[in-house]
Parts: C-alpha cells; sequence; structure tokens
C-alpha cells in the first residue's frame, strides 16, 4: 500500500500515492 | 490552460452540489518548475470552492514540503486554472441540477 499521508498545520490532509502509469507524460 | 507543468484533476466525479471537492495534483514535467520537487507522486486533497483560494492551498504544498518556495506561484496557478474550470462548468449545468 503506497499511499503516504502528509497532515498540514492548518488541517488539511495531502495523500501521495503513484501517478498513474496512464497520466505520466511521454518524455 | 497554460501548460505549467504542473497538472491538476479532479480526484471524485463532480455532480455541482458539493462546496469542497477532491483535487489530485502531480508534476508532469518537471523542468518547469524553479525548485526540485520533494515527491514526484500525485498528491490528492480537497478543496472548498466558497471558503478557499489557490494560493491557500500552493501555500500549504510548499510549508509541507512538496515543492520549493520559488514554485508557490505555478502550483497556484495550476490550481487556479482547474478550479476555474470546474466553476465555469457548474455554472453551465447548474440548471440540470436544480
Amino acid at each position: 500500500n503506497s499511499l503516504t499521508q502528509v497532515v498540514h498545520s492548518a488541517g488539511r490532509r495531502f495523500i501521495v500515492s503513484p501517478v498513474p502509469e496512464s497520466r505520466l507524460r511521454e518524455p | 490552460a497554460e501548460d505549467t507543468g504542473v497538472r491538476v484533476e479532479l480526484a471524485e466525479e463532480d455532480h455541482g452540489r458539493k462546496s469542497s471537492i477532491a483535487l489530485r495534483l502531480w508534476v508532469e514535467d518537471p523542468k518547469k518548475l524553479k525548485g526540485k520537487p520533494k515527491d514526484n507522486g500525485a498528491i490528492e486533497f480537497t478543496f472548498d470552492l466558497e471558503k478557499e483560494t489557490p494560493d491557500d492551498v500552493a501555500q500549504e504544498m510548499i510549508e509541507s514540503g512538496f515543492f520549493h518556495e520559488s514554485d508557490v506561484k505555478i502550483v497556484a496557478k495550476s490550481i487556479r486554472d482547474r478550479v476555474a474550470l470546474i466553476q465555469w462548468r457548474r455554472e453551465r449545468i447548474r440548471p440540470l441540477t436544480q
């Protein structure tokens, strides 16, 4: 499970996950 | 919208009723950023269309270490462009949702 969560001091949660392969831009 | 190298998309279906929506942001082209982004993952967060501004979120992302201070404007603009599109679309479909 490669989700990580960062909670900012103002309370907003940021959930980081891998970018879906289909969404990566071709180099 | 201008290609800032930072992609922001809806992270859920938007039926136009809730004021807060889930968005997902990731870096498509790191060369367009001044600083080196900490992570190359997609960052999901909720945004309140009525109470918050893209600058708030961009600043919080900087403070959380996702981006370098010098990229706050690019991140804010990327979010602002997506939010504007969502609000434009909501205006168009408003008669249907009432």
